[in-house]
């Protein structure tokens, strides 16, 4: 079982919204679900992206992160990094 | 926005219409905004423009009002500006006029944003770091919201692909909404490759400077009088104060810390009442005044005269060669006296230059497209600040200001957004490309000259933005979403493209599948194997938005030995909005290794000059 340490808030980039009926926060449960390992979902999930596009942020281990950027349904996978005011 | 403006002959209320111009909202991705600032108070504003779908959720004690019309907060506990930086950036894109504002005497003029009459809406994702799910999460509700043009003055510093940068990624999906997006391109110049703002649909702005240059001066026992850069507001009291060197005040350092003033260093016995000398810019003004001195003068290894702080006392940073005249004068006598002067405006006729420290290009993830895209003010902008009592202008000055001097590609980003939305509020119906083309082929020709290594494009882009001639391109460079799937293709396969676009797009296979030099994008690069022949072939498409009935002529202006041909040369229009298409190809051969050749095409009817660089390199 991952620690919270091993975990590091990461996206979960899915392109665009589909255009037909799509519920994008149960479709964001789903694939979250799909490769986390007993712990709570709730917990993990940190944002969902579905006004404008589709995806989401997550705290995830580096094995839960190559597990999604396999997923045919999602387009990139990458921590979120610290930008910087310029 | 005292100067930046009024330098670019965008005078106050020229062409501007303020009803026209309140239908345009401009979404500001910051540190957050000062609601209470003049630059946004909402006095002769009406309600929100009807289609706005946006909320003010800026948390407590935070109001929103006609002028700031939306706020959300990713981070901390308000849409309250935290580092003054969001509320420059905001007021520099579409703040109020604001008569008769200055730093302590300085710059002082109406400050003022590009379009003054615009909404804005705040996004506040930096406090002060911005982390990418907080950034995404702002552009997720600003496209949302209905923002017509976005500013973000953030930047990640490296290279990143598109699909794993999170401004490319909202930026993408406001181009999509019709939202052009207007970034800055980073502060790591003057080395190469350093521009992290790099996806085609961004408006990717450098910092450029005005004819207003903030100098101040060190006057020396000798009476030699030598030009320092600092936005220096303290004025010493007395004409002459004793002159110490960092070595000689300092008990328990290496001589070369104790001269480049690192912390800890300097003895606080021996510095008092004096000007300490530093031969280091970055730590030298902290540890002199943590120590007690009374100020101090820096030496800047960098010589960047473009770039000032503002320093908590008083201070001024020499470039190499005064230093040495200080340094000089130091060992020729046993009681060097000195003093520095408060800072000053001065003309800067050289104007404007690109900053040193503005990221240059080439463009590692797209080579063929050249980055940045424009130049706009970013050296020694006036704007609004936040005078929270949490704030500071520097770490360690007390002081609490409504306006304050910045300089960064931060501060360019403003400025292009500003432009972007005036001429949204002259045609609400062009797309983010044919803003960005407007923008581009209208900007002033600008040179180099003050790098050691001149990058010419890769340092300027287009150009110099020009706010007047903008809303007049007589052509433009059109890309629709559907272009830039063309280019995704290039780089993913069909089934990632299809996410990506949300639809049912297919990528051309084989020899259609084309070159990212083929997206009509409104400058034209190139990157050729070095030493060998070359010909490289551009297709563009450019829109008439002039007159009706008008006849285009190519011309080319190069003073290298490449051979440029454009076919048809003449380009004759019957309507408005009508395309016609023309090639270019670009031909030479045995370009060195880390060689540039610079061109450029120009479309001309006699009116309009539609212009586009043109930049063969190697690696």
């Amino acid at each position: 079982k991952a620690t919270s340490e091993d975990r590091e808030v990461s996206i979960v980039y899915l392109g665009s919204l589909p255009h037909e009926v799509y519920s994008p926060l149960s479709h964001h449960h789903s694939i979250l679900q799909r490769v986390i390992q007993g712990s709570s979902l709730e917990s993990l999930l940190v944002r969902s992206y579905k006004r404008s596009f589709n995806g989401f942020a997550a705290k995830l281990t580096d094995q839960e992160r190559e597990k999604l950027a396999n997923m045919k349904e999602v387009v990139s996978v990458f921590p979120s990094r610290t930008y910087q005011l310029q | 926005t005292t100067r930046s403006w009024d330098f670019m002959g965008f005078h106050e209320k020229i062409n501007q219409t303020a009803t026209v111009e309140s239908d345009v909202v401009v979404g500001v991705i910051d540190s957050g905004i000062w609601p209470e600032s003049e630059s946004f108070k909402d006095e002769g504003f009406g309600p929100p423009p009807k289609r706005w779908k946006g909320a003010c959720k800026g948390g407590n004690n935070f109001t929103c009002n006609n002028k700031l019309i939306g706020a959300r907060y990713y981070v901390a506990e308000s849409a309250r500006d935290g580092t003054g930086h969001g509320s420059h950036t905001a007021s520099t894109a579409a703040g109020n006029a604001v008569k008769d504002v200055s730093f302590y005497g300085l710059a002082q003029g109406t400050a003022r944003g590009g379009v003054p009459s615009a909404r804005i809406s705040a996004y506040k994702v930096c406090a002060p770091m911005c982390m990418a799910h907080n950034i995404l999460a702002a552009f997720d509700d600003a496209i949302a919201d209905g923002v017509d043009i976005i500013t973000i003055s953030i930047g990640f510093g490296f290279i990143q692909d598109l699909d794993r940068d999170a401004i490319s990624i909202g930026a993408f999906h406001a181009m999509e909404k019709g939202i052009l997006t207007s970034n800055s391109a980073g502060n790591n110049g003057p080395l190469g490759a350093t521009v992290s703002s790099l996806a085609p649909w961004i408006l990717t702005v450098a910092a450029s400077s005005t004819d207003r240059r903030i100098i101040d001066k060190v006057v020396l026992g000798n009476g030699t009088t030598l030009v320092g850069s600092s936005v220096n507001t303290f004025i010493l009291n007395g004409t002459s104060f004793p002159l110490v060197h960092g070595k000689d005040v300092s008990r328990n350092c290496t001589e070369r810390r104790a001269g480049r003033c690192e912390e800890g260093c300097l003895d606080s016995d021996l510095v008092k009442g004096k000007i300490v000398l530093c031969d280091d810019y970055d730590r030298g003004n902290k540890a002199a005044y943590k120590a007690g001195a009374l100020g101090s003068v820096l030496y800047n290894f960098r010589n960047t005269d473009d770039f000032s702080t503002i320093p908590p006392f008083a201070a001024t940073t020499l470039n190499e060669k005064t230093y040495s005249v200080v340094m000089s004068y130091m060992n020729s006598t046993r009681d060097p006296q000195g003093t520095i002067l408060k800072s000053e405006a001065i003309n800067n006729p050289a104007a404007p230059l690109v900053a040193l420290f503005s990221s240059r290009g080439p463009n590692l993830i797209l080579p063929d497209i050249i980055k940045p895209d424009i130049s706009a003010p970013g050296v020694q902008v006036l704007a609004a600040f936040s005078p929270d009592a949490s704030i500071s202008t520097t770490p360690g000055d007390n002081r609490h200001v409504q306006y304050n001097i910045m300089s960064g590609t931060s501060m360019a980003s403003p400025h292009a957004a500003g432009v972007a939305a005036y001429v949204k509020s002259f045609h609400p119906d062009w797309s983010p490309a044919a803003i960005k083309s407007s923008i581009m082929t209208t900007a002033w020709p600008m040179n180099d000259s003050q790098s050691y290594v001149p990058t010419y494009e890769f340092a300027y882009g287009s150009g110099h933005i020009n706010p007047v001639k903008a809303i007049n391109p007589g052509l433009v460079y059109e890309a629709s979403k559907e272009d830039y799937i063309r280019l995704l293709c290039m780089k993913y396969d069909e089934a990632r493209v299809r996410l990506l676009s949300g639809d049912n797009s297919t990528c051309p296979i084989g020899s259609d599948k084309g070159s990212p030099k083929d997206l009509n994008y409104p400058s034209m690069g190139a990157k050729v194997e070095p030493m060998k022949p070359f010909a490289v072939e551009f297709h563009r498409r450019v829109k008439n938005v002039g007159l009706a009935n008008a006849t285009y002529t190519a011309k080319i202006f190069s003073e290298s030995k490449v051979e440029i041909k454009v076919v048809p040369e003449v380009l004759s229009f019957k309507s408005l909005n009508e395309e016609k298409t023309f090639n270019m190809t670009v031909a030479g051969s045995g370009l060195p290794y880390g060689s540039q050749v610079s061109a450029a095409l120009v479309w001309f009817d006699g009116t309009h000059n539609v212009r586009s660089p043109i930049v063969v390199y190697t690696a």
